[in-house]
């Protein structure tokens, strides 16, 4: 199963993530 | 074996009568239903199975009715004696941390489906204070700015993002369960529904008929002027309205086969649901893929309000990276549940897609989504829709905080 997220956010919204890396539910993903 | 092939006589004779009338009934069906589904595709631009050779024998597979199987199997409760160790066992294989389960004694999950669905204990997965947290245990497959309305499923395929959301449409509906009619809209009703021996038909769709245009959709009747959208509502669907766009209408985006619950809808022109966004603004996506071993619930990634659903109903091949990779538009042909809204920069979208093992998707403020069901699909690309808009009528939605619980994936 996969959960895809879509979302409108200003420019300055920064992912702190890698492609691959392994994440649990309610750890960081973004912020502005 | 030799002497029967090499010997017996080939005596032709006739068929009966009725068997060529049969057939000839068949296969006039099957023209009409092509047709049918011809004109439909011309709404609802059919998504193709697109890859290697994998790709197409696993879609010539019934993974729908496979799934399904496969939940059944699941659901089968198991002796007492077993579920400890089959349990340890499949932790083991799928690498589960059995520490953080919320029952501790595995005899508790009388089935694969009940420990695959298992809840975590509290304070286990702390929320991080940012904008946008996890949504789901997986990892991530990938993430970033969405550009001409093109997902990035792997470096260098992509898919429409209207294909995974469906497209918009300006119609006006209200929700009879708060009492407050429109009357404007009520005067639509009078002409949208009218009932004729107890048998709910729509007024558009006879007049599109009569000029010529085609309409298939599925909705409940109107709902009475009483009682909460919260409450389970098991009332059977019932085939009755259908309505198109007029011809000649803008078929850049896909039209919608809505399910309006307990609403009436007016005439509507697809429109993109991620047509407001502000030029300071970016779309972004990322991916997350839970695999057979992780926590199946799925929370809230931000504070948002989801003001509708849409439900999908498609194929289910795996959405294992392998897959990824090899079938394009892997997302937009799966099952899925489309869950848009809004939060405090504009838009905000979360689709759930199902998969051959995980067909069931679950949404704990939605009794009435029911998914992988055995009935023939819609047409590719349409959908049915519901509001939240009972759950909080200031907010227009369900209002969820980070990392509420929001659903999950079950087997099958």
């Amino acid at each position: 199963s996969t959960i895809v997220l879509v979302f409108e956010a200003p420019k300055t919204f920064k992912f702190e993530l890698q492609a691959g890396q392994k994440i649990k539910v309610g750890e960081k993903m973004g912020n502005v | 074996l030799a002497n029967a092939w090499n010997n017996t006589p080939t005596k032709w004779y006739p068929l009966p009568v009725g068997i060529g009338a049969l057939l000839l009934a068949v296969i006039q069906f099957r023209k009409r239903k092509d047709i049918e589904e011809d004109d439909l595709s011309e709404m609802h631009p059919r998504v193709k199975l697109q890859g290697g050779w994998q790709v197409h024998v696993l879609g010539a597979l019934p993974l729908r009715n496979l799934s399904r199987l496969w939940g059944y199997l699941n659901s089968l409760e198991l002796p007492i004696w077993l579920r400890p160790t089959g349990f340890r066992v499949y932790a083991w294989f799928f690498g589960c941390n059995l520490d953080e389960i919320e029952h501790e004694d595995l005899t508790h999950y009388k089935s694969l489906g009940a420990f695959f669905y298992r809840k975590l204990k509290d304070g286990v997965r702390p929320i991080a204070t940012a904008d946008l947290v996890s949504p789901a245990d997986g990892t991530v497959l990938h993430f970033g700015v969405i550009e001409n309305h093109q997902v990035e499923q792997v470096k260098g395929l992509t898919y429409s993002l209207d294909a995974l959301l469906g497209s918009s449409s300006i119609q006006e509906s209200h929700n009879v369960e708060f009492g407050e009619r429109d009357p404007d809209l009520a005067a639509v009703d009078d002409h949208e529904f009218a009932n004729v021996n107890g048998i709910e038909y729509s007024l558009d769709r006879l007049i599109g008929q009569e000029k010529g245009q085609r309409a298939v959709s599925l909705s409940r009747p109107p709902a009475s002027d009483s009682g909460s959208s919260d409450e389970e509502d098991n009332t059977p669907l019932t085939p009755f309205d259908a309505s198109f766009p007029p011809s000649g209408s803008s078929t850049d985006d896909q039209a919608s086969v809505a399910l309006q619950m307990g609403t009436s809808s007016v005439r509507r022109m697809p429109q993109r649901v991620t047509a407001g966004v502000k030029k300071e603004n970016e779309l972004y996506f990322a991916v997350i893929y839970l695999a057979p071993g992780d926590y199946h619930r799925f929370h809230s990634p931000a504070p948002w309000v989801v003001e509708k659903r849409r439900h999908f109903a498609g194929e289910l091949f795996s959405v294992s990276p392998f897959m990824a990779k090899r079938l394009a538009n892997l997302f937009v042909l799966n099952e899925r549940v489309a869950l848009l809204g809004r939060w405090k920069y504009g838009f905000f979208g979360m689709v759930p897609v199902g998969a051959t093992n995980v067909g069931s998707i679950k949404i704990n403020f939605d009794k009435t989504l029911r998914t992988n069901l055995r009935r023939r699909p819609l047409p590719a690309g349409s959908y049915t829709e519901a509001r939240y808009t009972a759950a909080s009528p200031v907010l227009g939605g369900q209002p969820l905080r980070p990392g509420q619980e929001m659903g999950g994936f079950e087997l099958g």
